[in-house]
């Protein structure tokens, strides 16, 4: 990626890694839809033999061989029985049965996590800079379980089963496939056994953004990544006839539009079709769009095919509007013609302006790049939000990274829309997801990991999310969310924004083993079937006599759910949650701070003790926080934030307060 | 015709394999065979699960979940890319 380095500081990498190879032996294992090897980002200069012990293989297939692999993309096999089962045989002539990245997105990850850095890397000049992975020492190796009809759980299931047997430590999961509960879920299945053996799993927390309660991939052994943006733009001016300007952003790179004003037209009136606002293929009525721009509505089809659309009717340009659902997110698009996607403000004030002119005119200017857009980040709109509904006492997201317009390196099957109509082939392309912030995260991982061989996935977790800020230098009211314009919550960014240089060093951690995690599952009441169809223990039974609670999972983050009282009782609830600190940061004591904010009551807390004391790199301190609240309604939620330091690290944890 | 079949997850628990079969491989195509005749192992799961997968009906994805040593027998489900 470009600028995203310079965005987390990693530019001054070598503080962050001070022995030069350090991380050159951690594998990180992608699972998505392959892998474009002949990218620069997969050069392999400088890098020593592949890891001892790594038992990955690159499996030859369709337009694949195994020379295709070298020392830094040393993996790379495909997993199609399921899909084929389900699908049937696949049509080699959309997609390859092999490890060969066809789409275009495994490429992008795989580059997001740990590309090797390449100079003049840009999407047709936009986005311009020096492209690099999270971890650029690291080892990559691509898993292909996607295709184009999607992605399997028996493929998805195979494919980790391979990968941590391969030897990867960091597994990067752009995918997910709803929500069910632990024993039902392969990723989580898959990812528990995982983290059994040190892997850490990073997953995006989904795309179906701002709705609350929309997260997928959210078992506590998972590290569950939403997204935000970065400090760039690529703006893009819409200037109508009337002398009003509006900006919106665009990554159109080709012939520009006429100097002189176009005529604009909405295709809600250019098209005979319901729902012809919406630009669907075949929709525009060519003798009323030729030579105009036209201005489409979000929704149903691709952003990037209703700019085809418009311009296989004859179309000269295109205004891409949000409506509600997308409210002010601009999401930039390599258009075929001209097009400036706009906010729902702009693009309601346009279509006001040439619904209420006899001959409206438009013309459209392109911006570049941008950079230094302030505020950034704001959590992107589509970044999927919570409450947990699968637990509801474990907070996600437990973080988010850059997600919004993120270049890396691309497939050389399509252009940078994905149609099939454009023939243009880039190194690199810009997209938008939380597909995008998950490998961000898992690179950053697995730099900690180079640089803390020991450290387990939950304690890198740990680190990475307490040292996570959610609020902008100096300041403000905390990080802001785009769908409202307002200061978002623990339930859209979680522990907050990464940030790897503070990451590297967090002073204290939260560990978890895997018993913890089955001491959780306990305390979800989950069966001896269930819990050994997720840990793999025959026969494990709760122990009758011990009290298990959600609350006692030492989980960096604080998800807090009182129970609204009935009737006429207007009580005080208390609510108790036990944490063990673990010192990586040798000798310190420790100060406990608390800040809550809390609509229409005020929640108490009490931290015991509030002073922690290490001696040496190791030791554990517990504590144990009270939470005291009243009575409010049903729905009602609230927000805080602990915080512990010695004068020089800060390890902080979200609490998000519900009422059910 | 012949019932619709689809694509099952099988958990296993690895201890409970009798001591008969000598790989858990044999085991699983034995389970498997008690139910279908015809139904063929997609893929053999060992490191972070047990068990495998196979192409059902839900009679006989019902009929293996009743078998000794069987933890779950889970529908094929399809995630997306985000």
């Amino acid at each position: 990626t470009t600028r995203t380095p310079e965005f987390l500081g990693l530019d001054k990498s070598d503080d962050l890694v001070p022995q030069a190879n350090t991380g050159s032996d951690v594998v990180v294992g992608v699972l998505d839809t392959g892998v474009w090897p002949e990218r620069k980002s997969f050069d392999d200069t400088g890098f020593g033999p592949v890891p001892a012990g790594w038992k990955g293989a690159c499996e030859e297939g369709k337009d694949f061989k195994a020379t295709d692999c070298n020392r830094k993309l040393i993996g790379a096999r495909f997993f199609s029985k399921g899909y084929e089962a389900s699908m049937g045989p696949i049509d080699e002539t959309r997609e390859l049965r092999s490890p060969r990245d066809s789409d275009g997105h495994g490429t992008h990850t795989s580059t997001t996590a740990a590309g090797s850095a390449v100079t003049d890397a840009s999407l047709l000049g936009f986005a311009a800079g020096t492209a690099r992975g999270m971890a650029t020492r690291a080892r990559v190796a691509a898993y292909k379980v996607c295709w184009v009809g999607g992605c399997f759980s028996s493929d998805i299931l195979a494919a980790i089963d391979r990968a941590v047997d391969d030897g990867c430590h960091v597994l990067s999961l752009s995918l997910g496939g709803g929500m069910s509960d632990y024993y039902r879920d392969s990723v989580a299945i898959g990812a528990f056994n995982a983290m059994e053996k040190g892997v850490l799993v990073s997953c995006s927390a989904g795309n179906s953004g701002p709705s609350a309660s929309s997260l997928s991939n959210v078992a506590p052994w998972i590290t569950t990544v939403g997204a935000g943006t970065l400090d760039r733009d690529f703006p893009a001016y819409v200037v109508l006839g009337n002398g009003k300007n509006y900006s919106g952003v665009s990554l159109y790179s080709g012939k520009p539009l006429p100097s002189s004003p176009l005529p604009i037209v909405y295709a809600g009136n250019a098209s005979n079709a319901t729902g012809g606002n919406l630009c669907m293929p075949g929709t525009l009525m060519p003798e009323k769009v030729a030579g105009k721009i036209v201005l489409c509505e979000r929704g149903i089809s691709p952003r990037v095919q209703k700019g085809y659309v418009v311009r296989d009717a004859g179309g000269a340009g295109m205004i891409l509007a949000n409506t509600d659902a997308n409210g002010e997110e601009l999401v930039a698009d390599a258009h075929l013609l001209p097009a400036n996607g706009v906010g729902e403000k702009a693009g309601d004030a346009i279509k006001r302006y040439l619904l209420s002119e006899m001959s409206p005119t438009a013309t459209i200017v392109f911006g570049g790049t941008k950079v230094g857009v302030r505020p950034s980040p704001v959590v992107a709109a589509f970044s999927s939000r919570g409450p947990n509904v699968v637990t509801p006492e474990i907070l996600k997201p437990d973080l988010i990274a850059p997600g919004v317009n993120i270049l890396a390196g691309w497939t050389g099957a399509v252009g940078p829309t994905g149609l099939s109509v454009d023939s243009r082939r880039v190194e690199f392309s810009i997209i938008s997801g939380t597909s995008m912030s998950c490998p961000h995260v898992s690179g950053l991982a697995a730099l900690l990991k180079g640089a803390h061989p020991d450290w387990s996935p939950a304690a890198i977790r740990s680190a990475l999310m307490t040292t996570a800020y959610a609020d902008y230098p100096g300041g403000n009211g905390g990080l802001l969310d785009v769908a409202t314009g307002k200061a978002a919550t623990p339930f859209d960014y979680g522990a907050g924004h990464v940030d790897p240089r503070r990451g590297m060093d967090p002073g204290l951690v939260y560990d978890l083993t895997a018993d913890d995690y089955i001491d959780f599952l306990c305390a979800l009441n989950y069966t001896s079937l269930q819990i050994a169809a997720v840990a793999k223990r025959t026969n494990y039974t709760c122990d009758r006599k011990r009290t298990y609670a959600v609350s006692g999972l030492n989980y960096p983050s604080f998800a807090v759910a009182f129970e609204t009282a009935s009737g006429d009782r207007v009580g005080v609830a208390t609510v108790k949650h036990t944490r063990t600190m673990t010192s990586v940061g040798g000798p310190g004591t420790y100060k406990a701070t608390v800040a809550t904010a809390v609509t229409g009551g005020e929640v108490k807390v009490a931290v015991e003790p509030a002073e922690l004391s290490f001696t040496k790199v190791g030791e554990k301190q517990s504590y144990t926080v009270s939470f005291s609240a009243p009575s409010l309604p049903s729905g009602s939620s609230g927000f805080g934030r602990l915080e512990w330091s010695d004068g020089k690290h800060v390890v902080a944890s979200p609490i998000a307060f519900t009422w059910t | 015709g012949e019932e619709k079949r689809q694509t099952y997850i099988v958990h296993m628990a690895k201890s409970r394999r009798p001591s008969t079969f000598a790989e858990h491989g044999h085991w699983y195509d034995a389970s498997l065979r008690s139910v279908s005749s015809s139904a063929e192992i997609l893929y053999s799961y060992d490191t972070v699960a047990h068990g495998f997968s196979a192409r059902l009906t839900t009679a006989e994805a019902q009929a293996l979940e009743s078998l000794d040593g069987v933890l779950s027998v889970l529908p094929e489900v399809r995630y997306e890319l985000h």
